[in-house]
């Protein structure tokens, strides 16, 4: 299980602060979705490092936002499917 | 077009340096 806390990623530069929640983002979605960790992560990657770190101290936060990139995913993939079956 | 975004969004695999999305920070 990956553990972060916000002091570690204080001492830590913008990239690898990513890369940190990244890794715990990944751990954690992976109990969730894991046929879509990588995805879901990747697309939660690209929210704000203030707002993760959010994410990172409140469990709702982190589920809304896990919610919000499920469906926007699916959106994407039933738009991709329907645009191969033309 | 749209060929773009196929490959969209692009995995966090655990292990590999996230490479993340170009023009985020150059």
């Amino acid at each position: 299980k990956v553990s972060l806390t916000a002091s570690m990623l204080a001492s830590a530069s913008p990239q690898a602060q990513k890369q940190m929640l990244g890794e715990w983002l990944f751990s954690l979605i992976q109990t969730m979705h894991p046929a879509l960790a990588g995805k879901i992560t990747g697309m939660l990657l690209e929210i704000d490092t203030l707002e993760l770190r959010h994410m990172l101290e409140s469990p709702e936060c982190l589920h809304t936002k896990v919610d919000e990139a499920i469906a926007v995913l699916q959106a994407h993939q039933a738009k991709e499917t329907s645009q191969q079956a033309v | 077009n749209g060929s773009s975004s196929v490959n969209w969004p692009p995995e966090f695999r655990p292990g590999e340096p996230w490479k993340g999305y170009p023009n985020i920070d150059p």
